[in-house]
């Protein structure tokens, strides 16, 4: 399951 | 944070700037696509709507109110102020068949079907292609002033670090986003022609001259 890691990234 | 991510940002900032002061201090937008700048401008608003409801950290909200104000400065610029300078007969790309695909691509491949999802997987996308008439741009006149080469460089850097950024979290972190991913890579593979032309040409004093 990807998670979704790149909602705190610019 | 890692390394490759802070390098990522200050590059990406970099550009921002580097465009910014091109155009304040030539007073001209020549050989700018007004075109790239009112798609990155669409690319910040849609990624960043959460700026005020999901709080990171002082180094994401003051970076990302940095972004959208300047990539709306930018437009401002090519299109109201310095308008008398931007060269609208080269640049002609369709705009439309980028966003029209990368919306409908954003309602079919995301990791949630809810509005704040949808815009950024969208913004995701549309980042990835949002350099293209740029592109086209400089390819349409053959060439591109050096500091404009500069931005462009350091724009592609941005997310080219980012994909490093991506590899370290996988690493480290256990995390991966896979549609970042793809799209990070699409993004940095429409560069790699300029990136030669600038290695081989700008880095040693010459002018970028595209092969028209």
């Amino acid at each position: 399951e990807a998670n979704t890691a790149a909602k705190d990234e610019l | 944070m890692n390394i490759f991510r802070f390098l990522g940002d200050i590059s990406h900032l970099s550009a921002i700037i580097i465009l910014l002061l091109k155009i304040w201090k030539s007073r001209s937008c020549a050989g700018i696509s007004g075109k790239s700048q009112l798609l990155f401008a669409i690319v910040f608003t849609t990624r960043y709507l959460d700026l005020f409801t999901n709080f990171i950290s002082f180094y994401n909200t003051s970076m990302k109110v940095v972004y959208v104000a300047s990539s709306y400065a930018t437009v401002w610029m090519i299109y109201s102020k310095f308008k008398a300078t931007y060269d609208g007969n080269h640049d002609t790309f369709r705009v439309e068949f980028l966003i029209v695909p990368t919306a409908i691509l954003s309602f079919l491949v995301n990791h949630d079907f809810t509005p704040l999802e949808i815009l950024w997987t969208f913004s995701i996308y549309l980042e990835s292609v949002a350099i293209l008439p740029q592109l086209f741009m400089v390819s349409k006149t053959g060439e591109a002033e050096t500091i404009t080469s500069h931005y462009l460089f350091a724009l592609g850097i941005y997310r080219t670090l980012y994909l490093f950024n991506w590899i370290w979290r996988y690493q480290f972190e256990e995390f991966f986003d896979l549609i970042a991913i793809v799209a990070g890579l699409v993004q940095t593979v429409l560069y790699c022609d300029f990136f030669y032309l600038y290695i081989t040409k700008v880095l040693k004093g010459k002018k970028l001259s595209l092969p028209a």
